[in-house]
């Protein structure tokens, strides 16, 4: 027996958003844990990886472990029945579940929807990720990082990012010219301002912009982002869900031959 | 010119 509540079945919805365009589907694991998944875009450049706690759920029961295969199109209609104020139930009784139940219930409790999603059974793919000790970790308003990548993705399709102690610098080369734009440590109390920057080494590391983009999909999830470097490593960008866990992106860095 | 490297050249498949 497998069941899952979540008071705000929105944060469900918002995750589901932020991944449709990077993964086609995802094997979701269910344990008494939690719930995880992990899965890899086509190209295997960019992983998206979530965790989220059993005690962030108004319910929990995962009797033993399972798995549950989704393609993310389906799950994402399925989700469109879901008001932004429902509390989603995910729930199974079988132990190789074919389908995964769904109910989504108002804030009255008048208005109940039921939906049965079909499973798929995908080979799990999944990537051993070694806890990193990053050299260089910036905290910044995540809308903030997403107009940075967005307004210089009009400039090239590759952004440069160099931290040093006090600033972390991002910076293009296209046809049409250069730029670069400069964040420096702000301790500000303004969330949209406040800019963290714990640099043991600094790192000079690019990306391809585009998965940045898709990345910050996930921008509703948290008013904040933190950014993760070394040297000779995929980038990780951390969307921390309140009281629930966590959405991670991993990316692989370009290297100039 | 930038190489784009995939994510098996740094986590190993488990």
């Amino acid at each position: 027996m497998f069941e899952a509540k979540l008071q705000q079945g929105v944060i469900f919805k918002k995750i589901v958003d932020a991944i449709k365009d990077l993964v086609k589907s995802v094997n979701i694991d269910a344990s008494t844990s939690g719930l995880s998944m992990q899965a890899m875009d086509s190209a295997h450049v960019a992983l998206v990886s979530l965790k989220l706690n059993e005690n962030g759920f108004k319910d929990y029961r995962c009797d033993r472990p399972i798995t549950l295969g989704l393609s993310i199109e389906n799950l994402s209609k399925i989700l469109k029945c879901a008001g932004n104020d429902d509390t989603i139930t995910l729930q199974t009784d079988e132990e190789e579940p074919s389908s995964l139940k769904f109910f989504f219930e108002n804030q009255q409790a008048s208005k109940i929807s039921e939906f049965s999603l079909n499973l798929m059974s995908l080979d799990s793919e999944s990537l051993g990720i070694p806890d990193t000790d990053y050299s260089s970790v910036i905290q910044m308003s995540s809308a903030e990082f997403s107009r940075i990548c967005k307004e210089l993705s009009s400039i090239s399709e590759t952004v440069e990012i160099e931290t040093s102690k006090e600033s972390v610098k991002f910076s293009v080369q296209g046809d049409i010219g250069a730029g670069s734009i400069t964040v420096k440590n702000n301790q500000s109390d303004k969330d949209v301002d406040r800019v963290d920057l714990q640099i043991d080494q600094p790192v000079k590391l690019t990306f391809a912009l585009r998965y940045l983009n898709m990345f910050n999909k996930a921008v509703s999830l948290s008013s904040t982002v933190s950014l993760n470097m070394s040297e000779e490593n995929p980038l990780m960008v951390e969307y921390k869900i309140d009281d629930l866990g966590s959405l991670r992106f991993y990316l692989a860095p370009k290297i100039s031959d | 010119r930038d190489i784009q490297k995939d994510l098996q050249s740094f986590f190993q498949n488990i």
